[in-house]
C-alpha cells in the first residue's frame, strides 16, 4: 500500500535549516496495524503529513498503491485524501465556528453523500464516540478529549481504507482511550490499514509492529 | 491557599443546560502537590479555569488566600493571574504569529520586567524545556510536544506560587514527560503549590493527593 524511499523534509528558516526527516525508508502492506513512536520533535507528524498527502517531501519517493505521489497536484492529493485516507490531527484542526456534527460531516459533503445518509452516518459515528449528547456543541463548548473524539469521528466519516491517527488518545482518560483503541482494532479486522503515532507504550503494544523514529531517522531497535 | 464551597458551573445552550460542575467543595493548602483525574468531559478543565481565575462559577464560593474571589472584576483577576498563577492550558493557547520566545515572554512584559532580565529568564526557561534551538520558531513551526513545552515555559515565566497544569504531558514522549514531572517536583520542593490535571496514572502517582472527578462531582474513592 505504502512505500517510501529515502524521504527527507527540510525546513529553511532564514539562514538555518531544520532537517525534520533525514532519509526514511519503509514499506507498509495492506491491512497492517502499526504504530510510530519517538521523542517529541523527532519527525513523526512530519512523516504522517507526507504519508497522508498533506505535505510533500523535500526529496525521496513516496509510492501510494504503486503510484508515485511524491509530487502530485494539490487537487489530486485532495481527492485521494477525501476518498481513501482518514487523518486524525494531533491538534484536531476542527472548524471553530461549526458544530461537532458539521465538523464530522465535512468529508461526506466533499464526497457528495446526500443529506439523509450524512445525518445517519454522523449520528452513528458521534454516538460511537460517546458524543450523542454533544452533537451540536461547537469546539469551544467541548472538553479537550471530546474535541479529540470529534476529530476521530471526522477521520472515519468516509470509511477510509487507510487511517492515520496522530496521537489520538493523548487527551483521553484510560477507559475512553481503550475504547478508541478497541474501535481501531475492529477497523483493522474489517480489512483497513491503520497507522497510529503514539507516546503511550500500552497503545503501541496493541499494534502488530512499531516503527521507532529519532532525529528524523528510523531507529533500528 | 484555596477553598471552594459548592461550586457549580452551568452552561445554557438554547433550551438545554449542561451542568459541568454540580457542587464541588475542597481545600488546598499552601505547598500541596496534587493531581485531578477523571473521565473525559467530567469537569476538570472547567474546575481548573475557575481556580485559575479564568472563569467564574455559576454559584458557590471560591476563596483565594482567604479572600472571596467568586465574582471579582476582570482587571483584578488578570492582576492576580499574572502575578501569582501559572496556567498551562490543555490546548496551549499560544499566539500563532509570535515566536516561542515571545510567547514565553508575555507574562514578564505584563508584569513590567525589563528587556534584559526578560531575555535571561526566557532563555533559561526554554533551555530547561529542551527548546534552546527552537526559540524563534512560531507555533506552526513546532511539533505538538514542543508547543506544549512553550506553554509550560510561559506558565512558569513569572515564578508563580500556584501552578495549574491541565494535562501538561499529553503530547510528550515518556522520557520528556518524566523530565517535566521532575521539574514540577522541584518547583514543589521550592515551596510552590502545584495542581496537575492528568489522565496518566503514572503522573498522578507522583503527586501527594488525587482528587477524582466524575460528572461534575468529586468522587469519594
Ligand atoms: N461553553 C460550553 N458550553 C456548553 N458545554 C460546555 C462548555 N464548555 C464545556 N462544556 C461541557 O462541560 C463538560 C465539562 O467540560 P471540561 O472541559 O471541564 O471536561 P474535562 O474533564 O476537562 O474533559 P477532558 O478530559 O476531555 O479534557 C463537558 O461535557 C463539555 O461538553
Ligand atoms: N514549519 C516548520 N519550520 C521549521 N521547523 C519545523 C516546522 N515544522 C516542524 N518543524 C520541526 O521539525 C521537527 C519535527 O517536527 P514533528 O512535528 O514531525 O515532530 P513530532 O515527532 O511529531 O513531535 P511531537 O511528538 O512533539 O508531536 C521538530 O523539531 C520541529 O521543530
Ligand atoms: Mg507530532
Ligand atoms: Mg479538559
Amino acid at each position: 500500500l505504502i512505500k517510501v524511499e529515502n524521504l527527507t523534509k527540510t525546513y529553511k528558516m532564514g539562514s538555518t535549516e531544520v532537517h525534520a526527516l533525514r532519509g526514511v525508508s519503509f514499506e507498509i502492506k495492506y491491512n497492517e496495524f502499526l504504530s510510530i513512536m519517538g521523542p517529541s520533535g523527532s519527525g513523526k507528524s512530519t512523516l504522517m503529513n507526507i504519508i497522508g498527502l498533506l505535505d510533500t517531501p523535500t526529496s525521496g519517493k513516496y509510492y501510494f498503491k504503486g503510484e508515485d505521489v511524491s509530487s502530485i497536484s494539490e487537487d489530486k492529493a485532495a481527492y485521494i485524501r477525501n476518498r481513501e485516507i482518514g487523518f486524525v490531527f494531533q491538534t484536531y484542526n476542527l472548524l471553530p465556528r461549526a458544530t461537532a456534527f458539521h465538523n464530522a460531516e465535512l468529508p461526506l459533503i466533499y464526497s457528495g453523500v446526500g443529506k439523509n445518509e450524512r445525518k445517519k452516518r454522523v449520528e452513528e459515528l458521534l454516538s460511537a464516540m460517546g458524543l450523542a449528547d454533544r452533537m451540536y456543541h461547537k469546539p469551544t463548548e467541548l472538553s479537550g478529549g471530546q474535541q479529540q473524539r470529534v476529530a476521530i469521528a471526522r477521520a472515519l466519516a468516509n470509511n477510509p481504507s487507510l487511517i492515520l491517527a496522530d496521537e489520538p488518545t493523548g487527551n483521553l482518560d484510560t477507559k475512553t482511550g481503550k475504547e478508541i483503541l478497541e474501535l481501531f482494532k475492529k477497523l483493522h479486522q474489517d480489512g483497513n490499514t491503520i497507522i497510529i503515532v503514539t507516546h503511550d507504550p500500552e497503545v503501541a503494544e496493541e499494534t502488530d509492529r512499531i516503527i521507532h523514529i529519532r532525529d528524523g531517522l528510523i531507529e533500528e531497535l
